[in-house]
């Protein structure tokens, strides 16, 4: 999913419908009026956000404005008749257009046939855009640009997972509420069954990795974002820096092809000369294309020919990156670490010449660490517990290589005066 | 698959500009598309799609570019990042 980075400073939203659709088949205005409420009921089902129809004295007072308009409407993005655009709608913010959703008239909306246009699906997915999201590449998601057909009934509606995650990325999940939701209006369709209570546990899932622990089993910079493991779970820290939720995300649900029942993941990092992404578990590994496995893996570590000094066979990888400063991949295990000057997809590796050499060589930073990233300008992280430190770009033998938080700096934790790095009891939840 | 008429080309590369996969003409400095911009754009909007990233604009492409979608761009203001960004650089 992607967020515009915009949300309402507020969770109780008004909302008002300024006309009604002029085609065939003439759906009733109270049919477009619980239409409209449900696919505001899709988002308001997950968050804390509560919608409320204003009178239509009150209309203009709205933050959801709704109206059906064709070509040219005064807002600058004309529609084009039947078919091509459907509709558009106005991000958050403090502008009067805010939030108002345009649907084109010169469509045929209707309501889960398939003769015409879906008007419920749409709605959903304006409305999506009025609170803030824009559009999603996930599928299953009703956040997809293109129209995907009626999405079933709309008093069973509930949203696809990444939409759900990208709401509440944005308004949190919904609290459990001792009193229910008001219904919406529900002229003419089919009375909905009574709102179901929200699933969301009043105390976080302690199975969930708390991101505040630290203790992450690997770390990476992948597209230029970064990501971060732990058990069967991962974090994801966007280009921008911030973190796309607070919820990890199940590892197993994004990486395709690493073995059922996967709790941890030693290392990962991405190889440069084609943007294949390697995944280090025990003495085994693999090689993704974006998030699918490549057939053919695992395969066995020994393609490496990690050999540590005392002659033994390396068995798993501590920490692997590709160091910015030179281009070359490093891989660390055991207080050793190999350099290897990677060309294309190739089974058989060797380490260069004169490896493996000692991690203390990489001062100031912890000999056996999680992981490592090149971040920002070519800077080499070092990850371990809940803490990192920084090699600025190219340098090895630095003097002042301060501890930092990671909870703090990555995981958007609130700073512990008593965490002064290292295990830290947060206490948080999460 | 049949190469795409020329006026195909024209349209894609509007589409691809309406919908924030290509930055629109710099009217200033009269600045046009590459050829290697134009099919890294149609890459992108593939991947996005969750078609071969061919970088063509074969039939599938030509297909779902053809599909009635929300008007809002895919790629949101690219170019007013690199403002903002400038903005902050500046």
């Amino acid at each position: 999913y992607a967020t515009t980075g915009l949300r309402w400073k507020k969770s109780d939203l008004m909302w008002s419908i300024q006309n009604y659709p002029s085609l065939p088949p003439f759906l009733k205005p109270s049919e477009v009026d619980t239409i409209m409420a449900y696919a505001l009921k899709a988002w308001s089902d997950v968050t804390n956000l509560k919608f409320h129809a204003t009178s239509s004295s009150e209309q203009d007072r709205a933050d959801i404005k709704i109206s059906f308009a064709r070509s040219l409407h005064d807002d600058g993005y004309p529609f084009d008749g039947k078919g091509g655009t459907l509709a558009h709608a106005f991000f958050p913010g403090e502008a009067d257009v805010a939030g108002d959703t345009h649907f084109d008239d010169e469509e045929s909306w209707t309501y889960i046939d398939d003769s015409g246009t879906d008007l419920f699906a749409v709605a959903v997915h304006e409305f999506g855009h009025a609170l803030g999201l824009s559009h999603s590449s996930s599928h299953p998601s009703i956040m997809r640009p293109y129209y995907q057909g009626p999405v079933g009934d709309i008093a069973s509606y509930t949203l696809p997972e990444d939409d759900r995650y990208a709401i509440q990325s944005l308004y949190g999940s919904k609290r459990r509420s001792s009193t229910p939701s008001p219904n919406h209006p529900t002229q003419n369709l089919p009375k909905p069954p009574s709102p179901p209570q929200p699933k969301v546990p009043s105390q976080p899932d302690p199975s969930v990795q708390n991101r505040c622990e630290g203790g992450f089993d690997a770390v990476a910079n992948i597209r230029g974002e970064v990501f971060f493991f732990k058990g069967p779970y991962f974090w994801r820290i966007q280009r921008s820096g911030s973190l796309v939720s607070f919820h990890p995300a199940l590892i197993k649900n994004f990486w395709i092809g690493l073995p059922p029942g996967t709790n941890k993941i030693d290392a990962v990092y991405e190889r440069q000369t084609d943007s294949r992404i390697i995944f280090f578990i025990g003495s085994q590994y693999w090689v993704f294309k974006d998030t699918m496995a490549i057939s053919g893996y695992p395969r066995p570590l020994s393609d490496w020919g990690l050999i540590s000094h005392d002659g033994s066979e390396v068995r798993r990888v501590d920490a692997a990156f590709i160091w910015a400063h030179n281009g070359k991949s490093y891989i660390f295990s055991g207080g050793e670490f190999w350099r290897f000057s990677e060309g294309p997809e190739t089974e058989k590796r060797h380490p260069d010449a004169g490896y493996p050499r000692n991690s203390s060589l990489w001062k100031g930073a912890p000999s056996n660490p999680d992981d490592i990233i090149t971040w920002e300008d070519g800077d080499a992280y070092f990850f371990k517990n809940n803490s990192y430190w920084i090699l600025k770009n190219g340098g090895l033998d630095q003097d002042n290589v301060s501890q930092k938080s990671t909870a703090v700096d990555w995981m958007m934790c609130p700073a512990n005066p008593s965490h002064k790095g290292g295990k830290c009891n947060c206490g948080l939840n999460g | 698959d049949l190469a795409p008429m020329p006026d195909q080309y024209s349209r894609g590369v509007d589409w691809l500009s309406r919908y924030g996969y290509l930055p629109p003409p710099d009217p200033h400095t009269g600045k046009l598309q590459t050829k290697e911009g134009i099919e890294r754009a149609i890459k992108e909007m593939q991947r996005f799609a969750g078609l071969k990233d061919t970088g063509k604009l074969d039939s599938d492409t030509l297909k779902l570019m053809n599909t009635p979608r929300c008007s809002l761009p895919d790629i949101i203001g690219s170019e007013d990042k690199l403002k903002k960004r400038r903005r902050k650089r500046r």
